[in-house]
């Protein structure tokens, strides 16, 4: 379903250029639930931005599908975003000045959704995290783990082929971080959803089937794991 | 240090008043490293918010060094603050604007130290928490990883006697989280400073001698924990 080969990005900030990925080749299946660990700013989200058609590569080729992503113009970029990926942001970015409901509803918006079937489907995704009782509040007046479980909710309302979390439970409570985590391996294993989710904690990597390492934009370790 | 007695908070959002802080008496002794835990929502960054002077409760009293923070206006909070106190935000707040450095001098901005001495003790504080070499870059070329310690030297800047972190190793992988736990155990235990720290992770937990739970907005667990 996915493969990147040699893709590299270069940033240039002030005088140096930044070599966020050197060179990533990488496969992944359908249906896989794959993790991807490595240090603080070892290029994770660089990597996610490019799967999930925010970013493109300075080199190297993206094959979504079987399609060429940079083949793709603006449109129909966003049109794969807004179908078949949900995206789990590691800053949340979320509408600050509306409410959850509404934050959650915004794909379905895009998807053309009228709007008795976007408030039930949203709901349904708010209640999933855990959040049903709060779908009035905006961000501000949400605690840090609620505003990372409207992001959480909002990427999967649209029924998401291809789900992209990054640091999904950064600022989840353990347990929380658990309910959340049963979530994906649900999707992941009942609507085949395939799943690709950094985290730096080893105890939420365990739910996935293949961990990949990062560091200093390359690939240095890729890992099948059994599982019962 | 630390004295809060019947402190409580309640926001009102919407139709339904939230209970943030219901119940809490609370006392923090001069030197102590303590941990916060509890659930998304039970009321830590609330808690936190308080102890930082940077809200009030809605009953209840809060006293600091012996000082009744609530008798004190608004000037004299915010010295209070800039002198004392250094907060690592669970949401980290840097200024989008301005470069790593300048976000990490802004407390000495604030306490009129000269523009030289300010940018060297700003150096030292980010090559403390290893970005030393990316003293210039905005906020937006930086990893989430790479904000978050860019938030916790502002906080140390200003060599604080209080430290409040909220959260402080959400987005850092297990090394650099225990290289900053290093940092904060040093300046503990060699530089008295006092630290409270919310986390929810337990490996993190660890490193302080106390551990206070939160749930639903009061204090169900406060145990001191034996260290060698
Ligand atoms: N401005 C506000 N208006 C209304 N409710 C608020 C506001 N700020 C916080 N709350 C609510 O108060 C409760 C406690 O929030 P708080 O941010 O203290 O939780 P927390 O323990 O830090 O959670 P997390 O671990 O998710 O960061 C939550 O239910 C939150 O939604
Ligand atoms: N817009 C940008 N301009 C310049 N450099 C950037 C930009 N965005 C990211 N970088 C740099 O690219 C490198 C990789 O960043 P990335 O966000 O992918 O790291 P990460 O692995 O997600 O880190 P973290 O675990 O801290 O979130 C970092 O050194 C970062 O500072
Ligand atoms: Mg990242
Ligand atoms: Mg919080």
């Amino acid at each position: 379903i996915i493969e990147l080969a040699g893709v590299e990005k270069i940033y240039f900030a002030g005088s140096v250029p930044v070599h966020a990925l050197r060179h990533i080749d990488l496969e992944i299946y359908r249906g896989e639930f794959v993790a991807i660990m490595g240090a603080s700013g070892s290029g994770k989200s660089t990597l996610m931005n490019i799967l999930g058609c925010l970013d493109r590569p300075t080199r190297g080729s993206y094959f979504l599908e079987g399609v060429d992503v940079s083949e793709l113009d603006k449109d129909q970029r966003a049109s794969i975003r807004n179908g078949k990926i949900g995206f789990v942001f590691q800053g949340f970015n979320l509408l600050r000045r509306t409410s959850a409901l509404e934050n959650v509803e915004l794909p379905l918006i895009y998807s053309g959704v009228p709007a008795a079937e976007r408030a039930r489907r949203s709901r349904i995704a708010l209640s999933i995290v855990g959040l049903a009782h709060r779908e009035e509040s905006h961000p501000n007046q949400l605690s840090g783990g609620q505003q990372q479980r409207v992001a959480i909710a909002r990427a999967l309302v649209n029924n998401p082929s291809l789900l992209l979390a990054d640091e999904p439970t950064g600022n989840l409570d353990t347990r929380t971080s658990l309910e959340i985590m049963g979530v994906f391996q649900a999707l992941n294993r009942d609507a085949g959803i395939t799943i690709i989710l950094v985290t730096h904690e080893p105890d939420i990597a365990d739910f996935a089937s293949r961990v990949v390492t990062v560091r200093d934009g390359r690939i240095i370790e890729d890992r099948r794991v059994r599982r019962v």
